[in-house]
């Protein structure tokens, strides 16, 4: 796997983040992702788009970023859930 | 299928277009027209029934149309040609609620093919799931996955996806046994298209992927081929065609002689990606999409005897070997070795419930094989030489996007015999 750049992980984490498979930035509070969230969440997005789960920003992973898509985000459900577990 | 976790607490909704696309080459009417399609594909699933408002009316519409770009006052602003292309809001109580946005900036098309732009049609059938209650689904097939895949096809012909349908039931339930009428407006007529391009352009009518038959599958970097005469399809790993037309043989993998007009079987080499195309007693060998410039090779050079022809090839992930299958027997080639292994050819019998003669065997992403013949497939868990118990089934519905057809038996259908007798090896049993 090619190493992605710099501004295509930053893309990424911010696709992910509007798609929510990452957890919305909280403004109360600086946040630094986990590489293991990240992972997490690569792979998370891998499995509901039918690709290989390898965890990793891959060619076919970004190429999917990249497909026209709808606004709304995938995993409505599990990005609340997050949220609502940190006010907790 | 995934629900949003609202509905609509009743099975009437009012509909309206607030504002149509400036840039785009559709009017108004085709555009109210594609709605009115799109919003009755869930209509008669579910029983629900849409009804056409005129603004100024007594209540504003439940779900309000509008064509919009950039910032539209919604937060969730778009981003112009590409990128987001629309979306819609659950159904509640809100005044939002059930409305639906497309980026106004997007070329927006109905009755054209990939490449044209975004079919219109295809993103309001999307949209409209959301509008009633249903979030995104990862179902290969669904309509609801987030990603826009190309043209839906006729709009009046347009039969929901099965996954879309049982989330859409679920929410609302089955519709009346005899179908709704379908929309009253005049039928859709496509915008003017460009002038019919030069017989063998690309836009040259394909067969009918539908009906099977083909002469070729493979699983080359993770997407199947399907090969029929001079014309092929790509199904992606997502279950998606590239486009639900072929693509030209001969347009795609260059070097290959006009005079091969079909392919016997095809496979991806495992040990450096080679693509090897077989035709009668030669193999065309491929580097992506070029000739290798040593190719063609004779069958021979496989170690099979002169004259003989294959019917399938596939590669086993479990042990590396590559399977040629011509008739009612295989032969195993050792990749590593280049050579045939020993005490080959075997009956093909030996893959218990294996049609004869199939059209080709292909391993799928998750290591299952798969034989293919006729407009069938059968399937074989990974590492296993024994038939799974429902196989075989049709393969039109699960694998190229086409319709079930009536005529497919439920379940273990027994395919017709082959036609002329001397292709038979006569044993007696389910499949032969």
């Amino acid at each position: 796997v090619q190493d992605p750049s710099a501004q295509d992980i930053s893309l990424s984490v911010d696709w992910l983040t509007r798609y929510g498979y990452l957890p919305a930035p909280d403004p109360t509070q600086a946040q630094l992702q986990s590489q293991v969230l990240l992972r997490d969440a690569i792979q998370t997005m891998q499995r509901f788009a039918g690709l290989k789960e390898t965890g990793f920003m891959d060619q076919q992973t970004m190429a999917m970023m990249r497909k026209p898509r709808c606004s709304l985000p995938d995993l409505v459900g599990a990005a609340g859930l997050v949220r609502r577990r940190r006010r907790r | 299928y995934a629900l949003s976790g609202s509905m609509w607490n009743r099975r009437s909704l009012t509909w309206r277009v607030r504002s149509f696309p400036r840039a785009s080459g559709l009017n108004t009417d085709t555009v109210r027209t594609l709605m009115q399609y799109a919003l009755a594909a869930w209509g008669t699933v579910g029983g629900l029934e849409f009804r056409e408002v005129e603004a100024g009316a007594a209540a504003e519409a439940d779900i309000l149309i509008d064509f919009s770009r950039a910032y539209h006052e919604d937060g969730y602003p778009f981003d112009g040609p590409g990128g987001t292309l629309a979306h819609a809001f659950f159904p509640g109580e809100h005044p939002i609620s059930g409305d639906t946005h497309f980026d106004e900036e997007e070329a927006w098309t109905f009755g054209e093919d990939d490449g044209g732009g975004t079919d219109l049609f295809a993103v309001a059938v999307h949209e409209f799931g959301h509008a009633l209650g249903l979030a995104h689904s990862s179902a290969p097939n669904s309509i609801m996955r987030p990603f826009y895949q190309g043209p839906a096809g006729e709009p009046s012909r347009y039969r929901l996806p099965p996954d879309d349908q049982e989330g859409l039931q679920q929410l609302y339930g089955k519709g009346p046994k005899t179908p709704k009428p379908r929309p009253s407006r005049k039928p859709l007529i496509p915008p003017p298209q460009p002038p019919r391009q030069p017989p063998g352009s690309p836009s040259e009518p394909g067969p009918d992927r539908c009906v099977g038959g083909f002469d070729a599958i493979a699983n080359i970097r993770g997407e199947i081929f399907f090969f029929k005469g001079p014309w092929f399809w790509r199904l992606q790993p997502s279950g998606q065609l590239v486009s639900p037309r072929p693509a030209q043989l001969h347009r795609f993998w260059e070097g290959l002689p006009s005079t091969v007009q079909a392919i016997d079987a095809a496979y991806a080499r495992p040990r450096d990606g080679r693509i090897m195309l077989f035709d009668g007693p030669r193999v065309w060998v491929f580097q992506d999409r070029q000739l290798e410039s040593d190719s063609p090779w004779p069958l021979t050079k496989l170690g099979l005897p002169a004259g003989e022809r294959v019917d399938a090839v596939f590669t086993w992930p479990q042990n590396g070997k590559t399977y040629l299958f011509r008739g009612s027997q295989y032969w195993r080639y050792d990749e590593s070795a280049r050579s045939l292994d020993p005490g080959y050819p075997k009956p093909l019998s030996l893959w218990e419930g294996a049609p004869p003669a199939p059209d080709d065997v292909i391993s799928g992403n998750k290591g299952d094989t798969y034989f293919f013949k006729g407009s069938y497939y059968w399937r074989f868990d990974p590492g296993s030489v024994v038939a799974a118990t429902d196989s075989p089934r049709p393969m039109g519905p699960e694998w190229l996007d086409c319709p079930s057809s009536s005529q497919d038996p439920p379940s273990n259908p027994k395919p017709r015999a082959p036609q002329s007798p001397g292709d038979c090896d006569c044993h007696c049993n389910i499949i032969a």
